[in-house]
């Protein structure tokens, strides 16, 4: 185990078998990630994903009862409730520090990556509209440090201008978001709805975890 | 920590968005346990965006949120399992199955004690067919009424489909083959089931994995 992306070459023989080669993403969804050297030790992995709808969409999401509540996860939550979980572009997720028990400062280095990541997105469709940020922020990694701020902010247009809905764009994301993981956790699948029944839809999920993993989430 | 990102370009309005996530969150990512401890970052967000076109899935009586529902469900329980494959220092991928049940609570709170339970993971680290610790844990869970000592019966239940190992019938331990118990333990994936009573017809599973040596050397090697 190393605190790093699992890249190629690097996955345990008997974990290979779980990372797809392949997969049918959902249409208007785009992947990127990059290098923003969260951890000072990690000179080459990529640690920052950036997961974006080329529209506007519907957002949900479930967090940790965790009295302790990440930065991250506050200020996610604030910004679903204040959107009503209408008009979201985005998810940022840095991995190698969890902005968790960081204080007013967390707070505000959290708000700071959703609004970064909202310049992307800077278009017609998500014109302010006095609701703030529309980007679901993450991250995950050691406890109690500040995140190193500026070289995310400094990395997040590289994601941005990075971002492609290929495999590989999907898979470099899905390893980004890995902290103690050997192996990037990714999945997509094709399904149908009676309601439309000649329409194929399509899902992809990626997740990270391999330590402090008992999820109570609400 | 747990982290998830899930994204479907299926017309699902927020309301409806919320209540789907919740409902498969509960069967999937809170039914699973790598060493106990919940963190400080949990989070799994879903977003959808309708880039496929349809009718918007606006609540529960939609046509299609069932449907939804039972899709986001089954893959948000494949994305979960992932999470335990990859457990720090796992050797095992361990389905516990407790049915029985008065309610899907009760067994999901007896899951859930037996997934956490340290010495019901360094039993399936050792190979051992210890089914004392695993009722230990089933007696212990809290707030649950279900457990009837002596109706409860535990098994090892194979996953090449042979058939399962009785440890414990209905309160009264079996004479467990030693050798076939050994022979199922060998094995990666491993389910434990638990029957509570003879009446109740509630079922709750969860997956979780063994501890090892290899867990406290990671995080006795991590650093804050």
């Amino acid at each position: 185990r190393r605190y790093s992306a699992p890249g190629e070459g690097s996955i345990p023989p008997a974990k290979q078998k779980y990372v797809p080669t392949s997969g049918t993403y959902p249409k208007g969804f785009l992947a990127a990630s990059t290098h923003a050297g969260v951890k000072p030790s990690n000179t080459k992995f990529d640690d920052l994903a950036l997961i974006a709808s080329e529209s506007p969409c519907s957002g949900a999401a479930v967090f940790t009862k965790n009295k302790f509540q990440a930065a991250p996860v506050t200020v996610t939550r604030d910004m679903l409730k204040r959107r009503g979980g209408s008009g979201i572009r985005a998810v940022v997720v840095n991995s190698g520090c969890a902005n968790a028990v960081t204080g007013k400062g967390g707070i505000e280095d959290a708000v700071r990556m959703g609004e970064e990541t909202d310049k992307c997105f800077e278009d017609e469709s998500s014109q302010p509209d006095g609701n703030g940020s529309r980007t679901v922020v993450m991250s995950t990694g050691v406890i109690g440090q500040r995140l190193p701020l500026r070289r995310i902010i400094h990395k997040i247009p590289v994601a941005c201008s990075g971002l492609g809905s290929t495999h590989q764009h999907w898979l470099s994301a899905a390893r980004a978001i890995c902290t103690t993981d050997t192996f990037p956790k990714l999945l997509s699948r094709s399904f149908a709805l009676p309601s439309a029944p000649d329409t194929t839809y399509s899902l992809v999920g990626m997740t990270k975890g391999a330590g402090m993993i008992h999820p109570n989430m609400a | 920590t747990l982290l998830g990102i899930l994204c479907t370009d299926a017309p699902i309005a927020p309301s409806a968005l919320q209540a789907l996530l919740s409902a498969a969150i509960d069967k999937s990512f809170n039914s699973i346990s790598i060493d106990g401890d919940t963190s400080t970052n949990d989070t799994v967000a879903l977003l959808a965006n309708g880039a496929a076109g349809g009718p918007l899935i606006t609540s529960a009586s939609s046509p299609g949120y069932a449907e939804m529902q039972q899709t986001l469900t089954a893959f948000a329980v494949d994305l979960a399992k992932l999470v335990v494959r990859d457990g720090e220092g796992a050797t095992k991928f361990v389905t516990i199955r407790v049915t029985n049940a008065a309610s899907y609570a009760d067994a999901k709170k007896v899951a859930s004690t037996i997934a956490r339970s340290p010495l019901v993971k360094t039993a399936l680290y050792g190979k051992d067919a210890n089914w004392g610790r695993i009722l230990c844990a089933t007696g212990y869970a809290e707030g649950v009424d279900s457990v009837v000592p002596a109706e409860t019966s535990v098994s090892f239940v194979p996953t090449d489909g042979s058939a399962e190992l009785k440890l414990l019938v209905k309160g009264e331990p079996e004479k467990v083959d030693e050798a076939r118990a050994a022979e199922i333990l060998e094995a990666e994936d491993l389910e434990i089931l638990v029957r509570l009573s003879e009446r109740g017809g509630q079922e709750a599973v969860y997956w979780t994995g063994d501890f090892s040596h290899e867990y406290v050397t990671i995080n006795g090697d991590y650093r804050t």
